[in-house]
């Protein structure tokens, strides 16, 4: 289950409030994955007081609401990695990176489907540049009419700044050099980038962990 | 267990040490937001659970706008329904609380369930109105709910309602009463999740303050509305 509190002493409006929370949680809580299982309790809350003072945001087409959404969805993202980073018997952070799509929720809906395939999840775990499956999960991603074979593209794109590892461009295979690749998924945090296009298009974030052993101990052990 | 290290049970939030490479994610101070404060107290809501807070408590010293996306799970758990009631009976408006328990969700609890989740919530609004000299808005419960852990078992209300007072009284607004209030609400987490922020509007000379913590570790895949 995942529960979240978030509180500020910014004054806010309660019906800016609703809409400022639900905007960083799409982005945020929303976008991210363990095991795809979506618990009975997940809630998360956001409360302001007003107590630092200043106008308050009553308005969501202010300079301030834009402002404060901005800070907030951030926050809620740094929370919402540190929940992935927990993820039970992960041992790597991943995010997925979605790029070129029609709209944002096709985006979200191909980082959604990668994120919770069990065979991606494992091959992430076994350090297997597995290609196959991330491009199997992105054609089966439902309700998604902009995934087209030809154009899609995966990379894996290592955290230390380096040049991207390309693994399928266009839909043709690259020649991967295995040592490289070995080498990226040695690393605890990776990112994996489909580009459904090289057109300019929408963009979603997904982030998730690997799926290991140690998922099935903790939860075989678990008793209701 | 050799290959990640991660044993875990659901018992005792906190009672694990927090493995090294984690210990990064666990802030040593942090800046809080004015007129919020955090407690917790030991309940034992799990039995096995004799020595660790699991009750949390965040709360402001003013009523103020409160709002809350949910699971769109169809089994919605007890303090979910409760909770989402409150805050539409009371449009976001005069919050005062939120009141955690981990080790049970009272999750498809009937219902008593619902009862339950009632009781958290009217339980804390008695500490406050206590501290109001008896005053109250008349709007019905100022409380936030929520609850984690096993599903489809009863919480221990008796229990957590005796305690609810105590995690008021513990109520601070240092980084340790943050901190701990974050360890309280753990469940298989191996460490707690406590950020804070401060940041500034572009309209406004005032430096303003965040304040987060969540945990979770299995069991995630959020689709809340």
């Amino acid at each position: 289950t995942l529960l979240g509190i978030l509180c500020t002493d910014a004054p806010i409006a309660p019906k800016q409030l609703r809409t400022l929370l639900a905007s960083a949680v799409t982005k945020s809580f929303n976008s991210i994955s363990i095991d795809g299982d979506t618990s009975t309790n997940d809630t998360v809350a956001l409360l302001a007081n007003g107590a630092a003072g200043g106008k308050p945001i009553d308005d969501k087409y202010s300079t301030d609401y834009g402002a404060m959404r901005e800070v907030l969805t951030e926050f809620a993202i740094d929370l919402a990695k540190l929940v992935v980073r927990d993820g039970e018997g992960a041992t790597k952070f991943v995010t997925i990176r979605v790029t070129g799509a029609a709209s944002y929720d096709d985006a979200k809906r191909v980082a959604s489907t990668i994120a919770r395939s069990p065979l991606v999840k494992t091959a992430l775990y076994g350090k297997d540049a597995n290609w196959g499956r991330i491009l199997c999960a992105t054609g089966y991603a439902e309700g998604v009419s902009s995934v087209i074979p030809e154009q899609t593209s995966v990379s894996f794109v290592p955290t230390d700044g380096s040049e991207e590892l390309k693994l399928l461009v266009k839909g043709e295979p690259e020649a991967v050099d295995e040592e490289r690749a070995a080498k990226i998924l040695e690393s605890e945090d990776l990112e994996i980038l489909v580009r459904l296009s090289e057109k300019e298009g929408e963009e979603a974030v997904y982030w998730t962990c690997d799926f290991s052993h140690e998922y099935v101990t903790i939860n075989g052990d678990y008793r209701t | 267990h050799r290959t990640v290290n991660q044993i875990r049970t659901y018992a005792a939030p906190g009672e694990g040490a927090i493995p090294a490479s984690k210990k990064k994610y666990v802030p040593t101070s942090g800046t809080y937001p004015l007129g919020f404060r955090a407690g917790s107290a030991h309940v034992g809501v799990k039995a096995s659970n004799t020595r660790f807070d699991d009750l949390a408590l965040i709360a402001s010293q003013s009523p103020c706008s409160g709002a809350a996306v949910f699971t769109t799970n169809k089994f919605q758990a007890a303090p979910v329904t409760v909770t989402r009631h409150m805050l539409k009976r009371r449009s976001g408006k005069g919050i005062r609380a939120v009141v955690v328990n981990s080790g049970c969700a009272n999750a498809v609890t009937g219902k008593g369930g619902i009862e339950d989740a009632i009781t958290m919530g009217k339980s804390t609004d008695q500490c406050f109105i206590k501290d109001d000299n008896g005053e109250d808005d008349g709007e019905g419960s100022r409380t936030i709910v929520m609850s984690t852990g096993v599903i489809g078992q009863r919480l221990p209300i008796q229990k957590i309602t005796d305690k609810i007072p105590t995690a008021y009284y513990n109520l601070s607004n240092t980084h340790d009463h943050w901190l701990s209030a974050a360890r309280a609400i753990c469940t298989t987490d191996t460490f707690p999740k406590l950020l804070s922020r401060s940041f500034t509007l572009p309209s406004s000379t005032e430096t303003y303050h965040l304040v987060g913590m969540t945990k979770g570790a299995g069991m995630i895949h959020p689709n809340m509305a």
